[in-house]
């Protein structure tokens, strides 16, 4: 990886960039880096396709980080399971399956302009940092603008409040990237997680209702190994269940429209802590907090190699 | 200092409304004060029983928790001063010495 380039602690947009690019250059077997578009401000939407290339036919997963753009330890994940990917892909057999037959799609910062705002301006700003016309207040809630329900309940209609869904379903470039992205690859995408700070919970589909999934045996037992994984390393316990239940109803949010969207398991983290440092989580705490969730993303993709 | 020391002296509380009425209460306060809710995401999801987590400013605290205790909702300090947490947690300032 980038010698002096840590992974416990955190980085601004800029540097995490340069490592995606530097990256790109020593790693072009197993990394390939693009842009899938442009943020409000103009900034590319920086994704690294992670796997053994390969002509035949690969199922992938998605991962994104960052969507709220105080949830620093977000990104620190993404940074981290990239760099834990190419540390052990040749040592640990789990890895080498994993890239062998899927290929992994990150984007460490969703939320490129909220997350460089909350570096410079306002550590605890949430949203996106788009205008609004009519009103002082910007951005939006980048979790309550994809087309799922859209601004229903759980969603703000104004735009000074901190889950504005935005003045349409995928107003924002960012959300309306991915999902381009993710529509034009939704048959070969069979796994969208999504991570976000703070609750230690694992959650999946459905946020916009209180009803149980189709595949629920399917995804219930996937949670509950991911969970149990999180626990073996540090013995953090993360409760588990469905977003509305869970936590909260939410419509609009980027979990609810990848399952809508035919992709079969779909989770969002919420990762450490539940609390104590809520959003500023200590960089000494990234390495625990990054070694358990890896082994619940571990756990999460060799269910998905199985049948179930 | 970090963000220009705006971050002195605030606090960040956690408050668990035991009735409906001070989850009303609560959800006032917030919208008067306009907080930086940390949880839940909306003032609309606050009830009975919700953990509410609020970071409140230096200049507005003194107010806000007197309006609190007034109302006999029971709070908790998480954060006692978010300015001197985000240092500690961070080698921000340590990165920028050495540069």
């Amino acid at each position: 990886s980038l010698p002096g380039y840590s992974y416990e602690v955190y980085h601004s947009l800029e540097e995490i960039q340069n490592w995606m690019h530097h990256l790109n250059k020593t790693h072009s077997g197993l990394i390939h880096m693009f842009s899938i578009g442009k943020s409000y401000e103009g900034r590319s939407l920086f994704i690294l396709k992670l796997g053994r290339r390969s002509r035949a036919y690969k199922r992938a997963v998605w991962i994104d980080c960052g969507i709220h753009a105080r949830e620093w330890i977000g990104p620190a994940f993404c940074q981290w399971f990239v760099k834990e990917v190419l540390q052990t892909y040749r040592s640990d057999p789990a890895i080498r399956k994993m890239l062998n037959h899927l290929y992994f799609y990150i984007m460490p910062v969703f939320n490129v302009d909220g997350y460089h705002f909350s570096w410079t301006n306002d550590r605890f700003w949430r949203k996106t940092r788009s205008r609004n016309s009519r009103f002082r207040c910007r951005g939006v809630d980048a979790n309550r603008n994809w087309k799922v329900k859209w601004c229903d309940e759980g969603a703000s209609f104004h735009p000074c409040d901190d889950t504005y869904c935005g003045p349409f379903p995928e107003s924002e470039p960012e959300v309306k990237a991915v999902a381009h992205f993710l529509r034009k690859r939704k048959k070969h995408i069979r796994a969208y997680l999504s991570f976000h700070a703070y609750a230690q919970m694992l959650l999946y589909p459905y946020s916009y209702k209180y009803a149980t999934i189709p595949n629920f045996s399917c995804v219930e037992s996937a949670a509950y190994n991911a969970v149990n994984a999180i626990h073996s390393a540090y013995g953090v316990r993360y409760r588990y269940g469905p977003a509305s239940s869970t936590l909260y109803v939410s419509s609009g949010s980027s979990m609810d429209w990848a399952y809508k969207n035919g992709i079969p398991y779909a989770f969002a983290f919420e990762l450490r802590d539940t609390g104590h440092f809520g959003f500023l989580l200590p960089e000494s705490l990234i390495k625990p907090t990054c070694t358990e969730t890896m082994l619940a993303v571990k756990n999460i993709t060799m269910h998905l190699l199985k049948k179930c | 200092y970090l963000y220009n020391n705006r971050y002195a002296g605030d606090k960040v509380i956690r408050l668990v409304p035991e009735t409906e009425g001070k989850a009303h209460v609560l959800k006032n306060v917030c919208h008067q004060f306009k907080v930086d809710l940390w949880q839940p995401s909306s003032i609309s999801y606050i009830s009975e029983g919700t953990v509410t987590d609020v970071h409140i400013p230096q200049n507005g605290s003194q107010i806000l928790l007197a309006f609190l205790q007034q109302a006999n909702i029971q709070y908790t300090v998480l954060i006692a001063d978010l300015q001197k947490t985000l240092e500690k947690g961070s080698s921000l300032k340590a990165q920028r010495k050495r540069r």
